[in-house]
């Protein structure tokens, strides 16, 4: 008699979230845009035996958009999920894996992210700030004024612009405009931009200095305008296209 | 009839209480939710 097919495998099995941390840690180093994302629930997981100690796995994950960019070095363990106040951000990724003789290999993976709604956010946080368009001008304005203050103040190397991560804009109790943007280092020092911003390149892969900023402009009821930006260091493997946006 | 009361010994067995400290399983899928759901 033929012996009964092994129990269906569930969302919450051992072998099904060892397959969903190999697919989020695929997700995560084959994107050289935006932000890590981890897993916050299994949605589906199908098993598709192929022979002994072979098997192909279908996933359906459900991630959420972490602090952590892309370019940051850090573990994703360490990365903390960008909380609901801060108009948090899904991911929903379908990734067919296989299994073979115990280790994972990723066949496919697709994914698409969205922002939580605006009347999500505003039914429970009223006063919660909301995500804006990446090219709004207040947005393009307060990275440039952000950029250029970073750069006047550091003599070391000049930073140019590699991408805009998110943008949130507040009208009340406070007006104000806060956003995230990845950073390089060129070949230049902020007073040699400044003679000739065009001889500027960016840093050769080897030697390149990636970074992050951080920048929030008061204009209501008072005036306050901060930056921060943390330099990453060489991150082997990931490269930037030379001809990245620059707000100079 | 033989039906009827075949049934009915079903009904009665399907009645029996589970055990103190008995869970019953999770739903296989979807799995737990580790933050939040928007």
């Amino acid at each position: 008699a033929p012996t009964a097919p092994p129990p269906p495998l569930g969302c919450d099995d051992p072998e099904s979230e060892a397959a969903a941390e190999f697919a989020v840690n695929y997700i995560n180093g084959h994107s050289h845009h935006g932000y890590k994302f981890a897993l916050n629930r299994i949605e589906q997981v199908r098993v598709l035996p192929q022979g002994p100690n072979n098997e192909i796995l279908f996933l359906e994950l459900d991630l959420l958009e972490t602090t952590c960019h892309i370019l940051n070095p850090i573990p994703l363990a360490n990365c903390s999920v960008r909380i609901f106040e801060e108009h948090a951000v899904e991911g929903d990724c379908d990734v067919k894996l296989q299994k073979l003789n115990g280790q994972f290999s990723v066949l496919a993976s697709k994914c698409h992210s969205h922002a939580d709604s605006a009347e999500d956010v505003r039914e429970r946080c009223p006063d919660c700030p909301l995500l804006a368009k990446l090219n709004d001008t207040d947005v393009l304005a307060t990275v440039s004024s952000a950029l250029n203050d970073y750069n006047s103040k550091t003599p070391d190397a000049y930073l140019r612009l590699l991408e805009i991560g998110r943008a949130v804009k507040q009208y009340h109790p406070v007006r104000m405009v806060s956003v995230e943007f990845a950073v390089a280092a060129t070949n230049c020092t902020s007073q040699q931009a400044k003679d000739n911003l065009g001889a500027c390149q960016l840093l050769p892969e080897d030697q390149s200095n990636f970074g992050f900023c951080t920048a929030t402009v008061v204009t209501e009821p008072s005036q306050d305008f901060t930056v921060k930006c943390q330099l990453y260091g060489h991150q082997p493997g990931v490269t930037y296209p030379h001809s990245g946006q620059d707000t100079s | 009839s033989v039906a009827k009361r075949a049934a009915a010994e079903v009904a009665q067995h399907d009645k029996v209480p589970r055990p103190v400290g008995f869970v019953p399983p999770p739903p296989p899928c979807p799995g737990k939710i580790r933050h939040f759901k928007i």
